[in-house]
C-alpha cells in the first residue's frame, strides 16, 4: 500500500 | 504567493472593471469545489497559522469571486455565459471514479481529498476554452491565468527540493502525477503569453 501523504500543502 | 497573487489579480480586475468578461464561472465553480473536499481537515489537522489563514483565504476569495459572477447586478451582465459551456459533470464524475480507484487510504477524507487533488488539475478547462473563444483577453485575465499556471508548476520545484532536502519528506506520487499533469495543460498557454509578452502584443490564442 502507498503512504499515506502528508498534508501539509496547500 | 503566486497563487495568492493570481486571486488578487481576478479579484482586481472583477472589482475595479466590474466585469467579469474573459472569465469561467465553471472553473470557479470548480475551484470552489476544489477547496471545499481539500480542507475538510482545516479544523482537524493544524499545520501551521500560514496554512490555516491560506486554506480560509482560498475558501473564503473563490465563494467572494463566485458571488461577484452570480449576484452583483453590474459583473453578472458581463459573464459570457454563452461561452462559458463546458459542463461540470464532464471534469468531476472522472475525477470521483479516479479518486475511489487510486488513492492511498480507502476512508472518506483521503478520497475527498484525492479527489481534489485530481480536480485541480483539470479545473483550469473551461477557463481555457472561454479564453479561446474570447477576442480581447485583458491583461489582468490573462496575467490572473498565468499566475494559476506558476503556482503549480513552482510547485514542482517545490517538490523536487523537498525530496532532497527534507530528511522525513515521504514520496506522495498522486500529488506528484497530478501537479505534472497540471501544469502540462498550461503549456500551450504559457508558449502563447511568453510569445506575447516578448513581442508587447495582446496575448491572443490561435482557434
Amino acid at each position: 500500500t502507498m503512504q499515506d501523504p502528508p498534508k501539509d500543502e496547500l | 504567493m503566486t497563487h495568492l497573487a493570481s486571486i488578487c489579480l481576478l479579484l482586481l480586475k472583477i472589482h475595479t472593471m466590474k466585469s467579469c468578461a474573459g472569465v469561467s464561472l465553471k472553473t470557479q465553480e470548480l475551484y470552489a469545489l476544489v477547496f471545499v473536499t481539500r480542507y475538510l481537515d482545516l479544523f482537524s489537522n493544524f499545520v501551521s497559522m500560514y496554512n490555516t489563514i491560506m486554506k480560509i483565504i482560498f475558501l473564503s476569495s473563490t465563494f467572494g469571486i463566485i458571488w461577484y459572477m452570480r449576484g452583483h447586478k453590474l459583473v453578472r451582465q458581463s459573464y459570457d455565459k454563452e461561452q462559458d459551456t463546458f459542463r461540470h459533470y464532464f471534469l468531476v464524475i472522472p475525477c470521483m471514479v479516479l479518486a475511489l480507484v487510486i488513492h492511498s487510504k480507502f476512508t472518506l477524507l483521503e478520497v475527498l481529498w484525492t479527489f481534489s487533488i485530481y480536480l485541480e488539475a483539470v479545473a483550469i478547462l473551461p477557463q481555457l476554452v472561454l479564453l479561446q473563444r474570447t477576442r480581447n483577453i485583458d491583461n489582468l485575465t490573462g496575467n490572473y491565468i498565468f499566475c494559476l499556471g506558476a503556482y503549480r508548476a513552482l510547485y514542482l520545484l517545490n517538490w523536487i527540493y523537498r525530496y532532497f532536502m527534507e530528511k522525513n519528506y515521504h514520496a506522495q506520487w498522486i500529488t506528484w502525477m497530478a501537479g505534472m499533469i497540471q501544469t502540462a495543460i498550461y503549456a500551450d498557454f504559457f508558449y502563447y503569453y511568453f510569445k506575447s509578452w516578448k513581442k508587447n502584443e495582446r496575448l491572443k490564442l490561435p482557434a
